[in-house]
């Protein structure tokens, strides 16, 4: 299940909908300091279904809608869609003969979301489903954010276990 | 389950015996448990880049700290590899010559696994297929550019306001 | 005793509404207590770099995080100034721009404070008077040797083994 | 109070007698992972007072004896000096008419240890007391460690106010 293209609209500083393509099975992500590198991060994770708002760096799960800057005012709605090529039929479940699968979510500041695959409608639990056995579970190791090497250098040894049944 | 908590502890540890010397250019490094009883013992990590003595990962430099924590990383993403791997700024204490070898596990692993990473680092984005750019011409607003080598590393240092 | 800690208060947040705009190019960041009383409330930074709107640190990318927690270091520090400083690879997170605009600072203090800072930045780097490599070609055996730019940059990615 | 240079031997990685000079106001240390830059840092944490092995990246304050290498054998005994220039008669108490000032530490692996000041032996209490005023306090900014940046970001507000409290 290769990752071909990231969509952002309203999330984090990504205001304005904005497509990344990955053609590449290496891709190097460049930019000054706070441009929105490690916001592309957080996108991906929440759209895989991060329901703790401290793991995207926020209070609350609001915070990851554009919350207004020096020349614009805050929207009213974040939306993160991750394209995957499944022709591989990789993919978990009733999604399998997909040739392409669609992951959205939708947050509004009025609180209403959802999760959508291919555009329908689906749970949250679906979204996590699909990737059942592909090693991106909630938890799994491949997401590194900032900061999380020198968490595990500075982990105890009761927090080193954590991690350790995390993975089992 | 007991089992499956020392079945996971002793694949962790095969893949560290692989994964630490290939980083670190030799060396060894391995999980320990702090007690007898797994399911409340702690786990600590022993790590001795090559030709040093120290037993703690605590007297290690920075950069080896962070080697270090790579490998086992790494090695918790082998138990069950999935389609891609995102990382964050991982090699930004990395000398050079560390750098280097990162990056060569990287390209091995992305044989079978899409990378997709953030780095300030001239080496680690000259190993990649493909640069993304993010640039914030305006305050506080995001856009994506495709950029060359040049370009990247000119980027990265443009004055986002 | 709680006059001197309000009065030690009032003094870092004189010194952050200089320093932080000094190290950002603008912007704005304040301690603030969490509570009434100030001898059991607790200390919480607020900061917003140049054009942008957050209020909690917390959303704040790697790099603002490390310059927004110097800019209060040298608030600290100039409380009651030593003679040195020493810095241990503070710049690694900060891109060239607010590299630049850290080594002015820098510089600026460096008129009444000598500086000794570890860093594998070439733009700090070129600020120093004096440059001390640090190599270990015996495995484990640290050995001093002077070096200019030039060296100093092939110094610090040489093969320690 | 200016520091123009320092020494050490059997200290960490200087296992050898090794002499740091510093004529000038901005200091650039550099080289690569591991070969020892913040080891000269741990030295003038220790030779100013450390009490904390912990600081020194230690469990115990043996830890700071060079202890072996692929070709060394450990030794029994670490030192550091430190040499300021006191020619503006900064430095409190008793020294402040010496035109130089020489701060040493030894420790020996079997627990004898040592201060001295211009090769005086002297309590700990002695070393601090030079200082007294001069913003090399115990736990005062003057020394600024890798980790402690992120430490900052990372504490809580509790936390914060005891770094607010030991400046103050
Ligand atoms: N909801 C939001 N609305 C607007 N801006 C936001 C929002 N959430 C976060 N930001 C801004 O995003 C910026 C952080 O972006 P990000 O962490 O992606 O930077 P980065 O490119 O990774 O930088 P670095 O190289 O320093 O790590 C912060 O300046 C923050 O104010
Ligand atoms: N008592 C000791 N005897 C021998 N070696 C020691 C001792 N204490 C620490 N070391 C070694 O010192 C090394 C760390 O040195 P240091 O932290 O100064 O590196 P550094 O130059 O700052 O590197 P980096 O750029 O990665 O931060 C470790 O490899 C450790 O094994
Ligand atoms: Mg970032
Ligand atoms: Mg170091």
């Amino acid at each position: 299940m290769r990752l071909t293209q990231i969509k952002l609209a309203g999330f984090k500083t990504f205001v304005d909908p904005t497509t990344i393509h990955f053609p590449g099975q290496r891709v190097g992500v460049v930019g000054p300091n706070g441009c929105g590198k490690s916001n592309v991060i957080d996108a991906m994770r929440w759209v895989l279904g991060e329901s703790s708002a401290r793991q995207l760096r926020g209070e609350s799960m609001q915070d990851v809608i554009f919350n207004g800057s020096g020349t614009r005012k805050p929207v009213g709605r974040a939306s993160v869609e991750l394209i995957f090529d499944n022709s591989l039929g990789k993919a978990a479940g009733q999604w399998s003969q997909y040739a392409e699968i669609a992951v959205k979510r939708v947050l509004h500041r009025n609180g209403e979301s959802g999760y959508y695959i291919n555009n329908l409608h689906v749970r949250r639990k679906d979204i996590t489903d699909i990737f059942l056995g592909t090693g991106l579970g909630a938890r799994a190791y491949a997401i590194i954010e900032q900061g999380m090497i020198s968490r595990i250098i500075e982990a105890r040894p009761e927090e080193l276990r954590v991690f350790l049944e995390e993975a089992a | 389950t007991r089992e499956r908590l020392q079945a996971t502890f002793d694949l962790v540890n095969q893949h560290l015996s692989v994964l630490f010397p290939t980083l670190f250019g030799g060396g060894q490094a391995q999980l320990v448990m702090t007690g007898e009883e797994i399911l409340d013992a702690g786990v600590q990590m022993t790590a001795q880049p090559p030709g040093k003595k120290n037993s703690s990962i605590h007297l290690l430099s920075g950069g080896e700290k962070a080697l270090t924590a790579l490998s086992l990383v790494f090695s918790l993403f082998q138990l069950n590899p999935a389609p891609f791997c995102l990382l964050d700024e991982v090699d930004a204490p990395l000398d050079d010559s560390n750098t280097e070898r990162f990056c060569e596990l990287v390209k091995k692993m992305s044989l079978h696994t899409q990378f997709i990473y953030i780095s300030h680092n001239k080496i680690t984005m000259e190993m990649a297929e493909q640069l993304v750019g993010v640039t914030m011409q305006e305050q506080g607003v995001s856009r994506i550019v495709a950029v060359d080598i040049e370009e990247a590393m000119r980027l990265k240092d443009a004055i986002p306001v």
